[in-house]
Parts: C-alpha cells; structure tokens; sequence
C-alpha cells in the first residue's frame, strides 16, 4: 500500500464523516445504496463510518458524476481510459466520468456490453484515496490503479487493510475477515487461509 | 449511463460498443527506442499525467521515442509488475490502455509504488565468517 505525499488523513479523532451527491444528478436509492456499500467495506476495518446526508455543501464527502472538463483540472477522457478520480484527505471530492456505462446491480462479467463498469468496484476504490490510500502495485489490492470493464473487486484484501489501518487504526470489531464466506484472514500473524 | 443490472443493457447497445478512450495507443505496440512515430506526444501526455514524465509541459512533447518515454516506460512496468524492457511492447500495452483510475501513481516525483521502494540490487550483500 501506499500514502500521498506527506501521508494526509483526516483528523485525529475522526469517527464519521459525511457523504453527499450532488443535487443535481438525482441518483435513484439503489445507486446510493452502492455507495453506501462501498463505504462499509472501508468501516468494517477502521474506526471511521460515514452517513449520507442531504446538505451538499457542509458534507465532508461530495460525489458527482462529470463529463470532460469539469472545472477541477482533470478532465474526464469519455468511455473507458479514465473511470474516476477522488481527492486526497482532507479535500473531500469524490468525481465518476458521467460517459462510462455503469453497472448498478447484479453480475458485471455477465454483461453483454464490453465497456460496462462495476460502480461499486470503483468506489470502492476511489473511497481509499478520499481516506488517503495510493495505489498499490499488488494486482489484487483494490487500490490497484487499473480495472478492467466487465470486472467486479469489491473485497479489500489484506494490503488495503493494512494500509488502512495503519492510517486509522482498527475496526474493534474486525476479526480479520472481510466476508463470510470467501476468506479468513488471520490478524494475529498476518497469515491469510483460504 | 446507468444500468440496473446487466440483463437491461438493450442488445442494440451491445452490438455497438464504442471503443474506449485509449484503444488507440494500441498502434503503438512494437515502437523502438530512437525512432519517430505519428502521434507518440500522446502517449507522452498519458504517462506525465499518471507521473512517470514529470516536469515537462504536456504542450512540448514531440513524436520521438526518446530517453524520457523509455524511462517512463520502465517505471511503469516496474510498477506494474511486468517485464522492465523499456519497450512498448504487447503485455505492456495491454495494460496501458486498461481503464484505469484518475488520481497518478506518481505525485511530485514520489510513490512508494514499486519504482519508489528500495531496490533489492543495490544492497550491499555479506557472509559472516
């Protein structure tokens, strides 16, 4: 795992921080619930939780999905090339390339569509960098800079838990394993069974 | 675009996926250091934005496969796990044109990536006798 330079993060003491989309995109409650899906695989291994809330301009988080230039300096490329980008702590902007075709629900690989993108493997993904996550070289980390379409990782492996918790510390209630059923990560000496 | 769920994606759309962003860097594939190639500024203007040419004005760059790109070539590679030939070669290349996040791997000259860390050659290496 890696850090921005000068390792930025939220403050100490830091225990929930609130999300907002922007007004005027009116995403349906399925499409926020994968954000908020997104969010928990980040708290069920830290000590930070996030609520979403309805006031835009106080969140601590703002998500929105542009097309091209959109007035951060980044602008988007169109389908596929670059899917998203999210600012590092304490900034808070969290920005999705409106021309991507994003999958909201359901299997992605099984998609007939080659340029369709899994929306909550990228949150995924753009939330470590709002935490202040780099990229990781280790293909299986989320944090990987490169996904492909048709693609879902949606699971934190033990390279973004570490960077994470290195960070914020540790969920207590986070017994080494992030699913039930596909892993079991042993916190104690950093062995993982499958 | 939003799709609930695969099975809503229309056939129609299917059939006529428009390529992506990037799909033309593929044309570079096989490019050689010390030679000039149509359009090879932007893929210089790709590897500055993820920050493997830092300190170049994107409007600057020129068509040479020069010292630069070939650097930022291998950077990449070392990165990404893959076979550090500083050639534009096809395993390369598939990964150039991945979708890929926005944010560089390479902030102000600095990552803890793969090129950022310690290079195990350079180790001074001894037996204890």
């Amino acid at each position: 795992y890696t850090f921005f330079p000068g390792q930025p993060r939220w403050p100490a003491g830091t225990e929930t921080l609130t999300y907002a989309f922007d007004p005027n995109e009116n995403l349906d409650d399925s499409t926020k619930q994968v954000f908020a899906n997104a969010f928990n695989q980040w708290s069920k291994v830290t000590t930070i939780t996030f609520n979403e809330t309805t006031s835009y301009n106080t969140a601590d988080i703002k998500i929105g999905f542009y097309s091209g230039d959109h007035g951060d300096g980044e602008a988007f490329d169109g389908v596929l090339g670059t899917l998203a980008h999210a600012f590092s702590p304490t900034d808070g902007r969290f920005h999705l390339d409106k021309a991507e075709d994003w999958v909201v629900n359901g299997d992605v690989t099984e998609s007939s569509l080659s340029n369709a993108v899994d929306l909550e493997s990228v949150a995924v993904h753009e939330i470590g960098h709002l935490l202040g996550l780099g990229h990781s070289s280790i293909e299986e980390a989320i944090m990987y800079p490169t996904i492909s379409s048709r693609t879902r990782k949606v699971e934190l492996e033990e390279d973004d838990i570490d960077g994470i918790q290195n960070l914020y510390g540790s969920n207590p209630n986070f017994n080494g394993t992030t699913t039930a059923t596909s892993r079991d990560r042993d916190s104690s000496f950093g062995v993982r069974h499958v | 675009r939003f799709f609930p769920d695969p099975s809503s994606i229309p056939t129609w759309m299917s059939n006529n996926a428009p390529p992506g962003a990037w799909d033309g860097y593929r044309n570079f594939t096989g490019c050689s250091p010390g030679k000039t190639y149509d359009g090879l500024s932007k893929l210089k203007n790709y590897f500055q934005h993820f920050g493997y040419i830092p300190n170049s004005p994107s409007s600057n760059f020129n068509d040479d496969f020069d010292e630069a790109l070939e650097s930022a070539i291998k950077t990449y590679q070392k990165n990404f796990n893959l076979n550090i030939t500083g050639e534009l070669d096809n395993t390369t290349m598939n990964y150039i044109i991945k979708p890929r996040c926005g944010v560089a791997d390479i902030i102000n000259g600095t990552t803890s990536m793969n090129s950022g860390k310690f290079n195990s050659s350079n180790e001074i290496h001894t037996v204890q006798h």
